[in-house]
Formats: structure tokens, C-alpha cells, sequence
């Protein structure tokens, strides 16, 4: 069975997505293969591996009409071991019409909980709300990665976060390990430095080891639709991600 | 009858609530009366100005279900002639339940648009979500402001935001204005510069004159629960919000 990890924060720009398609490309190289989930309707993950969004019909929202299944939606990136199921044009109705069915919640962890998944790991970009699309990712997941900014909105945000966490342990997913990532972190600024000591005084190992510090080559390497690794290689961000990807494997290898 | 202004942005993190706070104290200190209203589950307008969520019976989820009016639920600031609108709690299950009131797109719009208001600005903070209340947000509003980075995913953004514009102004609001306004600018950044002149060059005078660049004053001001020019009065960021504030009076004064 694949490793499910959920991408998720109600607080919007924080690093979700650069995370998703730079921590997938850092396992590959590693040597995993891993399957990406774009649940955003923005469809950035998307964009990020030079996909454009498909049509409902060739999507997740079929799959979600029960007139599809996700494996005919995988698609390869270009990248041997990275494959990418993509957003649809019309993601955002999900929000709306997926509510209405009974057990909605769990849709995507009966589809993605089962052997024929050949991937290693499996990672679900979600949007900045908690919604329908969220809610299923937690609910599917083995972990949750949260990416913060150390501010205060970010940091505010934990509060409903870990709220959901606990309405998703008891209804669905009592499994559901979360870790936060410190991520866009600037050592200079003392209010990062301030608000960093005080996540890990409050939520001790919950904090990732690894931080991922603000570099310009991430905004360079969403522009040429290629994950940071093998845009620059080199490059304190894709240092970061590689050392990130190994904190991970620790955790997959347990399970 | 006030000036409505929308502040919204499907992506995430872009200023949209460093924004509405920050020109609202800026209009004010022009002389304007201002009311804030703070549409995003996150409830981070509330907290700039050091007010927590309210419960749903006290907010705009109470005159959504029809059991109160709009006026009841304003709440000051602290600062003379700035009043705010509280976000609720759970104001995210307004997503779910709005959409199925037949002309819920307009309801916003009917509560704002009367003589009873005697602010001369409405500012309204969106949710990075286009669903039931950004869409109310655009039918009522006179101007949309969209924050956007100068960056790829906030630039590629715009195009959805289009597409919205379009069909608010189809359906709703035939006179919607809208204009971009640059954020969290850093002129010594390449991607910054060559993304910035793209959009001059896409939009004309689509583009606010006034570029917002980056200032850590604002994360200060965030956590003291000040809008900027009362937190850091001299600061780059103060100054460049007193000239955005002039440059949307220049909107408000033609109607
Ligand atoms: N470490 C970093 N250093 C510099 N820029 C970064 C870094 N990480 C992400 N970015 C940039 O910051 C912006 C926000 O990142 P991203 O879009 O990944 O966040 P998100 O949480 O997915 O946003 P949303 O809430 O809209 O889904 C992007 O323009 C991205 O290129
Ligand atoms: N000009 C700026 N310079 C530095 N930091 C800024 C600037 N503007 C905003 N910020 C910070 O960037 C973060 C994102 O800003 P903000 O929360 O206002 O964006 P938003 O678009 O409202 O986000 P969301 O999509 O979650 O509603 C906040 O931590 C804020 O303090
Ligand atoms: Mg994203
Ligand atoms: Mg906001």
C-alpha cells in the first residue's frame, strides 16, 4: 500500500504546493515512485510540472460522479517515477456537489486505499480551505504536512487546523499522524526567529526538523514549470527539500 | 450611498487582508468613515484590529439565515470612524449553505446597497476561494482590488479572476471596476521586475499606480492587532498605503 501524505493549511500562500511538487520530486530521486494529487482548483501542482488542468470528463470530478476511475486519470510528468493526477477546469463545483452525498468524507481514501496503487508515496496538494477536497485528504492520509510561515496569521491558523485534526481522527482517520514544516523562513527577521522557537516550544517533534528558508530559485523554478532539483540543483532549496525528503523516509519506512 | 470595495484573489497569501486593514486606517486618516467586513473563515481582518470571531448568532451568518440585520452586528474598531463587520466562526458553512437560496449572488449586495450606511468606504476581505461569498463580495462591489504578487501562480491567477469578472459583471453587476494592485514587491528581484512589467503591459491602467513592496513592518503590525500607520506611522509600507489610499479617493470622488 502507498504512503498517503495530505499538503494541507486553511492559510493561503504558505508553500503548499512548492512543497508538493518539490518533496515528490526529492523522493523520486531518492528512489521512490510517487503519485501527486492536484485537489486544488487553481491548479498549481499542475502548472508546476508544465501540466495544464483537464476537463471534468478526463478527471477527478468523474471519478467523484462515479462515471470514472482514477487510474485512467494518471498522467506522467516527464519526470521517470513522478506521476500526476491534474486538476480539472471545474474543481472548485466539488465543493459544492460532493457535500450532498453520505460519506463523502472518505471518497478519496477508499480510492486511494487499495493494493493496485503502485506508487511508494502518494501526495494530495489541497487548496487553501477547508472544505470538501480538504476533508477528503485528511481523511485519506497517513500524514499531514502542514507548511507555516513563522507570522501570525500563519501561526494563528494551526488553531483550526488542529481542530479539524481532531474531528478527522475521531470520524475517520484515527491514524492520521500531522507534522508542521517551517517553510519561506528568513534567519535575518527576528519575528520569524521569535515565532519559530516559540512553534517548537509549543508543539515539541511536531515541528519538522528540516526548514525550508526563503529562495528566490523556487519562484525561478515554478516559472520553467520544473521541480527545484533539477532546476537548480545545487541551490539551498533543493538542499532543503533532498534533507527533507529523507525526514520523510523515515517516517514511510515505519509504517 | 457608500463606495464598495472588494478585496479579493483566488490565490492564497497575497495581502488581501494586509490590504483591506491597511487602506481602511489610511482612508480614515484621509477623513473617510470606513466599514470593514470580514468575509474569510480565517477571520485575519478581525484580528488585525484585535477583535475575535464572533459566534454565528452575532454575525452576518445570522442575517444570511434571515434572523438579523446587518447593523446590528458592526462592532468599532477602537479607531474613531473604522468599524468592522466580525468574521464568524463558521463562516465557511456559508459556502455550503448559500448557494442553494435561488439569487443568493446578490444578497450582499441588497444588505449594502442602501442609504442606511453612513460610511463613505465599504471594504470587503475575501477568502482565497471564488465560491458563495467572494462571488457576493464582486456582485456588490463598486471596485475590485486584486492583490498579486509578481510572481508566477499569483500571476496565472488573474486569468480565473477574469473569467469571474466577466460573469459578475454578465449576471450582477454590470459596473464592476476592477484594478491590480502589486504586492509584496521587491524591486531588487528579477522575476519581481520582469513579472511586473508584463502586467503594465498586459493590463495598462488595469494596474494601480501605487506598488506595495515588501516590509516586515507589516508582520509587526500584524501581531500588535494595528493597522500600519498607527503600528509603524514612518514606515515604507505606511507611506505606500497613505498614496494607495489617495489613488482609490481619486475612484471614490468620480462617482
Ligand atoms: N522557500 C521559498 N522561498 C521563496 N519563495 C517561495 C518559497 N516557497 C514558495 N515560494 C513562493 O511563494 C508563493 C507561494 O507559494 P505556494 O503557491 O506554493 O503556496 P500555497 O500554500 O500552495 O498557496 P495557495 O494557498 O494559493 O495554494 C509562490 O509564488 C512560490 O513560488
Ligand atoms: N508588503 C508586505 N511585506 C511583508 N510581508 C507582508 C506584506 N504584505 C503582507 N505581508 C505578510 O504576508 C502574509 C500574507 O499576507 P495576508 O495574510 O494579508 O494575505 P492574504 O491574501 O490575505 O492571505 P489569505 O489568502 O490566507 O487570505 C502575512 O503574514 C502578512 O503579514
Ligand atoms: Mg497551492
Ligand atoms: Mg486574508
Amino acid at each position: 500500500m502507498a504512503y498517503i501524505i495530505a499538503i494541507a493549511n486553511e492559510k493561503g500562500g504558505v508553500a503548499k504546493t512548492t512543497t508538493a511538487v518539490s518533496l515528490g520530486a526529492a523522493l523520486v530521486e531518492a528512489g521512490q515512485t510517487v503519485l501527486l494529487v492536484d485537489l486544488d482548483p487553481q491548479a498549481n501542482l499542475s502548472m508546476a510540472v508544465g501540466i495544464e488542468p483537464v476537463p471534468s470528463s478526463k478527471s477527478i470530478m468523474s471519478v467523484f460522479q462515479d462515471t470514472g476511475s482514477l487510474r485512467e486519470h494518471q498522467v506522467e510528468t516527464g519526470i521517470p517515477g513522478l506521476d500526476i493526477i491534474p486538476a480539472a477546469f471545474d474543481l472548485g463545483m466539488a465543493e459544492r456537489f460532493l457535500p450532498i452525498r453520505s460519506g463523502y468524507e472518505t471518497l478519496l481514501r477508499r480510492l486511494l486505499r487499495t493494493p493496485d496503487w503502485k506508487h511508494d508515496t502518494i501526495l494530495l496538494d489541497c487548496p487553501p480551505f477547508l472544505g470538501a477536497l480538504t476533508t477528503n485528504a485528511l481523511a485519506a492520509a497517513d500524514m499531514l504536512i502542514m507548511p507555516t510561515q513563522a507570522e501570525y496569521f500563519s501561526v494563528s491558523a494551526l488553531r483550526t487546523m488542529m481542530g479539524l485534526i481532531r474531528k478527522i481522527r475521531n470520524e475517520h482517520n484515527p491514524q492520521l499522524l500531522y507534522r508542521l514544516l517551517l517553510t519561506m523562513y528568513d534567519r535575518r527577521n527576528r519575528i520569524h526567529r521569535t515565532l519559530a522557537e516559540q512553534l517548537r516550544a509549543t508543539f515539541g517533534n511536531g515541528v519538522l526538523e528540516t526548514v525550508i528558508e526563503v529562495d528566490t530559485r523556487l519562484r525561478e523554478s515554478a516559472i520553467a514549470g520544473l521541480p527545484i532539483i533539477y532546476h537548480s540543483p545545487h541551490s539551498r532549496s533543493a538542499l532543503q527539500y533532498r534533507a527533507l525528503s529523507q525526514e520523510i523516509l523515515t517516517y514511510v519506512k515505519e509504517t
